[in-house]
């Protein structure tokens, strides 16, 4: 009975150690998904333009950006070389990284959030590779995908009877 | 009996959630390869662009700034600290040791 | 009120994952390190 009340605990480890890989897998898999969707989009207006976008109205990847309320006062020291920089902001402000861009963008077809028609799944699933399709049709059920528990939990009431 | 069979089903299950990690592990490794090569590749580095309007419908009216930087550079964000105004003060730290940091100031307006 | 530690939260370009620019978000909105 006490080893199976080890065994109990170590499989609640493991499983939480699976939720955890399972959703950076599926941070990776947006990524993939959102930087190909932005590469086909700029080819694709590029094409129909003709031309690609004025140099001065486009940031190039990998960026982060700082977002703060536009009635903030922001104070700014630059070093000479330009390899360090001091801002001081008299109000709140978030940081955020190119990919989090892209999936405001909708770059990533709403897969993070469970909202993504089934035309959008079938292009998202062409640009990861194979393997790993089923994972993108698991992300466009929403995030509850990432809390499946393969092991039915009802059985540990009777579980912990049993034990006690 | 009934804790015996228990036992045994925990561990088939604890055999089943290795195997499931071990796995995760893989695609991991896998995608992250996909991800540096897609994003090495140089026609795909050629169109990894956003406008400055994809930025600006996505943070309706913020002031923005874009910071473009070498890998390594440090970001540095202090806890909040109050002012002597009784304001509290908000500071960002950018350190490069590889090259200069770009800033670009966005706002619609 | 003064804080004390103050002890800063760092990001490094192509270094450190989105989670941490999230960790950031949220001591500036609380005010504090979770």
């Amino acid at each position: 009975a006490q080893e199976c009340q080890n065994l109990e605990l170590e499989k609640q480890k493991r499983m939480e150690r699976i939720k955890q890989k399972r959703a950076q897998l599926q941070e990776l898999i947006l990524q993939q998904i959102a930087f190909k969707n932005l590469v086909q989009r700029n080819q694709r207006s590029e094409e129909q333009n003709q031309s690609p976008p004025p140099q001065n109205s486009v940031i190039q990847l990998p960026f982060i950006l700082l977002n703060t309320s536009v009635r903030t006062v922001i104070d700014c020291s630059i070093s000479s070389d330009k390899c360090e920089y001091l801002f001081n902001f008299d109000n709140t402000f978030e940081i955020h990284d190119d990919i989090e861009v892209l999936k405001r963008m909708g770059m990533s077809f709403g897969l993070e959030s469970g909202k993504c028609s089934s035309e959008n799944l079938k292009i998202a699933k062409s640009l990861v590779p194979k393997s790993l399709e089923s994972y993108v049709t698991g992300m466009s059920a929403g995030p509850s995908w990432l809390n499946q528990d393969q092991f039915t939990c009802n059985s540990e009431p009777t579980q912990t009877a049993l034990l006690t | 009996k009934e804790v015996l069979d228990q036992l045994e089903h925990l561990k088939a299950q604890i055999e089943e959630l290795e195997m499931k990690e071990k796995d995760l592990d893989q695609q991991k490794i896998w995608l992250q390869q996909s991800i540096k090569n897609v994003s090495d590749d140089p026609t795909n580095s050629r169109f990894a662009y956003v406008t400055h309007d994809d930025i600006c419908n996505c943070f309706s009216g913020d002031t923005l700034l874009a910071v473009l930087a070498p890998s390594g550079t440090q970001l540095e964000v202090p806890v909040p600290e109050m002012g002597q105004n009784g304001q509290k003060k908000y500071q960002v730290n950018l350190r490069s040791h590889s090259g200069p940091i770009q800033v670009l100031l966005m706002n619609r307006e | 009120s003064c804080l004390t530690p103050v002890s800063a939260m760092t990001y490094k370009f192509n270094g450190s994952p989105s989670k941490d620019l999230r960790d950031i978000n949220n001591m500036i909105k609380q005010g504090e390190r979770m």
